[in-house]
């Protein structure tokens, strides 16, 4: 998946990509005051015979919010909530709100979720689909946050280190072999990479053809930009 | 309009007569048409009429024989309309069409080389809005049409001071053919096209007919106020004009849940920064944006100085939406800022002081009890500010922000989720942001007179007008005297206003010939709007008694209400029998249903996919 680190002080973002072998659940978020976690299991495509792909998507959001004793899955075939004792199970094929005292869940049909909690914090997750018999690829999911603000200074995971800010400078742009794509140097938490000039899609707008969202790459699955490895935020399971 | 799908029926004559008399507007559509076809054809009428108005008659000739609709209690018609689904017959009339309009429909089959005539007459009052009347007419043919009238009389007892007409779909060979014309009392506007005109090229069969015709105008005030006494029954307009504005304190309570997410929080902003444009520099204001929680832009209300204005532009520039809605404590903090405001006396003495709610959901979080939301809220204002509501889009409890606001000396207003919105909620201020008297009281001879409507109201905005109609019961009256107070921007005011009863009645009886009754219907009119509109807010013991008189008036002027219903009875070709269809008066909370569409369940808060949103923080994804 790609990650994108939207950094408004310097109109700018930063991007990387982690890729692991399908099944490896990823930890996106914990914020441990505010008692909410987010993980993604991710998937492959349907290549057959390479055992390790190397693209892989989230297949499944796992959401959990510890205070009011909810937990969300969010497959590319619905959504279920375990409130408690309560499983309520949502389809993508209709639109749907659910309101529950603590959170606010809005399912769009065939397009998004949007699950808003009671300290304001957003989620959306984006569905997005092929055709079916697509020999290739499997339906897959976004994920957005909107609001991150609003979490502890103690949160924490692949996007949620990064809620508080994150400070960085770039120096030495340089042309290479693509000129759409200068290399440069970036300083970040007492590393120096070398980082490329790219661009992502955000879809959180517009499902369809989405928005791109131009940022400084950072290369060996953020390597030196997160905090540790990407496999330090590798988790037994979803919830 | 008047259409059939195939060329066989001719319409010769549409005829759409308007008497305005005292800005009652009495208005008859008459269609005609023939059925050339040597078989039976369905023919359709269909009317837009103004929500406002009240169907008062409907007929059909076909045939020369006449099949009259009959205005019955809703129950009573209700039984009788049922007899006919049960045989699977026929469908309501009524049903919305637009922001303004509920559309009237009839359909019928027309015996070979017959003739129908439909007749559709319904009446309203007109409301004054900065500055004039307005009257508008849904034009429509479908066809071209041998004879196409539009005629509008207007006799206003204070004079006219500008009449206007335009259609929407006028043309350069249209507009000369718009005649308008008025002196002293009388107006006339008429709009009367050959066919040969009516084409929408030279050689068409098509109409260029499409559109709304509206006829504006105003009278002259060389008074503040004036009555008008007809057989018994008395109307006074009051509509000061050159007052000093009163200065406001206004609350803009805004709803930023994550429903108002893309075009709804675009547009709320745009509407915000162009009526932060308007706000007079002797105003007060501030924000309070809600979403599970509550934020106030400032801890007290802010004169709206230059430097003020401009900050909170930038922080309306900022809003972006999250969360739940939270409408309780939306709404107590709103309350409690305007209270804080008159305890510190941060406010002028002599202001208005309005809260402006704009919403687009139902409470998600905190009390989401509506009634307790209500209870609260009414407790916490006790009469001492306005509350306006402005719902946005389909998902919003319409009947619930409009007993909220009717509680609290305001009105609800629906925001229709268009690309004009953020002019829908600028318009609605307009209305609202000149406020030139406060605490009006119109008060008459008690032992006089009787059923009086409303005649207290919260706050006056230049350029409307009050209106409050009764009944007088002392036959021996000469004059009619009514006392008005009201508080203005300086001091209290206080006007008189009188009417010779005999005199004013032989007066008006030059004009009867256009309806005699008109002040009476007048009233009649009022009463039950503002019957049906207390029953809204009403405690369930009142409630009983408001709608049985609000029904027995309907009953006996003949208007179908949303108490009443007309039974229109068509002859049923093949079976012999007769089909009976009903037409019904469409509300606001029956409106929004009627026009949604969603067929998944729904509960809470309504939203629509985003068209915008603001950047998110970060996310994850993959192409």
């Amino acid at each position: 998946p790609h990650f994108i680190i939207r950094v408004p002080e310097k109109e700018d973002a930063l991007c990387f990509n982690i890729q692991e072998t399908p099944g490896a659940v990823l930890n996106l978020i914990s914020d441990p005051e505010l008692g909410i976690a987010v993980n993604g299991e991710l998937i492959g495509k349907k290549e057959p015979g390479n055992v390790a792909p190397t693209e892989t998507y989230f297949g499944k959001i796992g959401i959990v919010i510890t205070k009011l004793d909810v937990r969300l899955e969010v497959t590319a075939q619905g959504v279920t909530v375990l409130s408690g004792a309560r499983n309520v199970a949502l389809t993508w094929q209709e639109d749907v709100t659910l309101t529950e005292e603590g959170f606010n869940l809005q399912v769009n049909k065939m397009e998004n979720a949007l699950l808003s909690m009671g300290d304001g914090a957003t989620f959306i997750i984006v569905l997005h689909q092929f055709r079916k018999g697509d020999p290739l690829h499997r339906d897959f999911l976004g994920f957005y946050t909107l609001d991150s603000h609003r979490f502890s200074e103690r949160v924490h995971g692949l996007l949620g280190q990064f809620f508080h800010g994150v400070d960085y400078e770039i120096s030495n742009i340089h042309k290479t072999a693509d000129p759409e794509k200068p290399d440069a140097s970036m300083r970040v938490k007492d590393s120096l990479l070398t980082v490329t000039r790219g661009w992502q899609k955000d879809y959180s707008k517009d499902l369809q053809s989405g928005s791109r969202v131009q940022c400084w790459f950072v290369h060996n699955n953020g390597q030196g930009l997160i905090d540790g490895t990407h496999t330090d935020y590798i988790v037994p399971d979803l919830f | 309009s008047l259409h059939d799908p195939s060329d066989d029926i001719e319409i010769y004559s549409v005829n759409i007569q308007s008497q305005i008399t005292s800005r009652f507007a009495h208005n008859v559509i008459t269609s005609r048409a023939v059925n050339r076809a040597d078989q039976s054809r369905e023919v359709s009428f269909d009317v837009d009429l103004p929500k406002t108005a009240f169907i008062t008659n409907f007929t059909m000739v076909i045939d020369g024989v006449t099949y009259p609709g009959v205005i019955k209690e809703k129950e009573a018609a209700k039984k009788q309309y049922e007899k006919a689904v049960s045989r699977g017959q026929s469908a309501g009339l009524v049903r919305a069409s637009g922001r303004k309009t509920e559309k009237f429909t009839v359909s019928v089959n027309v015996a070979p080389q017959s003739k129908i005539t439909f007749e559709l007459i319904y009446e309203e009052l007109l409301k004054r809005n900065l500055g004039k009347y307005e009257m508008f007419i849904k034009v429509r043919p479908k066809k071209l049409v041998q004879s196409f009238q539009i005629d509008v009389d207007i006799n206003e007892p204070q004079g006219i001071s500008f009449l206007d007409a335009q259609g929407t779909f006028m043309t350069n060979d249209l507009l000369p053919l718009v005649h308008k014309s008025f002196s002293g009392e009388k107006g006339h506007v008429s709009f009367k096209p050959t066919i040969d005109q009516q084409r929408s090229c030279s050689n068409c069969s098509t109409t260029q007919l499409d559109g709304d015709f509206t006829v504006t105008y105003d009278v002259n005030r060389e008074t503040p106020g004036n009555i008008q006494v007809v057989n018994g029954y008395f109307v006074h307009f009051f509509a000061p004009s050159k007052l000093k504005e009163v200065p406001k304190n206004i609350i803009f309570i805004i709803d930023r849940s994550i429903s108002m997410i893309g075009l709804k929080m675009q547009q709320t902003k745009e509407a915000l920064l162009k009526i932060l444009d308007d706000v007079k520099e002797h105003d007060h204001f501030n924000f309070v944006i809600f979403d599970w929680g509550v934020e106030i832009w400032e801890q007290s209300l802010v004169k709206a100085t230059p430097e003020n204005l401009n900050r909170a532009k930038e922080y309306v520039r900022n809003l972006y939406p999250k969360g739940w809605t939270n409408i309780n404590d939306a709404l107590l903090s709103a309350i409690s800022l305007l209270d804080q405001a008159h305890d510190a006396r941060s406010v002028p003495k002599r202001s208005a002081s309005l809260i402006i709610f704009m919403t687009d959901g139902q409470p998600s979080t905190g009390e989401r009890n509506l009634d307790k939301i209500q209870e609260n809220a009414r407790n916490a204002i006790r009469g001492k500010y306005s509350l306006y509501s402005l719902g946005f889009g389909v998902g919003v409890d319409y009947p619930f922000l409009e007993k909220l606001s009717l509680e609290n000396s305001g009105v609800a207003r629906r925001i229709y989720e268009e690309s004009d919105a953020a002019l829908q909620m600028e318009g609605f201020y307009d209305e609202v942001a000149n406020p030139t008297l406060m605490d009006i009281e119109l008060q008459y001879p008690e032992n006089a007179i009787s059923d009086v409507t409303q005649n207290k109201f919260k706050h006056y905005f230049d350029g409307s007008e009050i209106v409050v109609a009764g009944r007088i019961t002392d036959n021996d009256l000469n004059w009619l005297t009514a006392d008005v107070t009201a508080e203005g921007e300086e001091d209290t005011l206080n006007y008189t206003h009188s009417a010779k009863v005999q005199e004013e009645s032989e007066a008006v009886e030059q004009q009867q010939y256009i309806f005699g009754d008109f002040t009476e219907r007048l009233w009649a009119y009022l009463t039950i709007q503002q019957l049906l509109e207390k029953r809204i807010s009403a405690p369930a013991n009142e409630k009983g008694n408001l709608t049985a008189r609000a029904l027995a008036l309907s009953l006996k002027y003949q208007f179908v209400t949303p108490l009443t219903s007309m039974v229109v009875t068509k002859p049923e070709e093949k079976t012999g029998e007769e089909e009976a269809m009903i037409a019904d008066k469409f509300v606001e909370g029956q409106e929004s249903q009627a026009q949604s569409s969603y067929s998944a369940p729904r509960v809470g808060s309504s939203y629509s996919a985003p068209r915008y949103s603001p950047p998110p923080t970060s996310f994850v994804d993959s192409d």
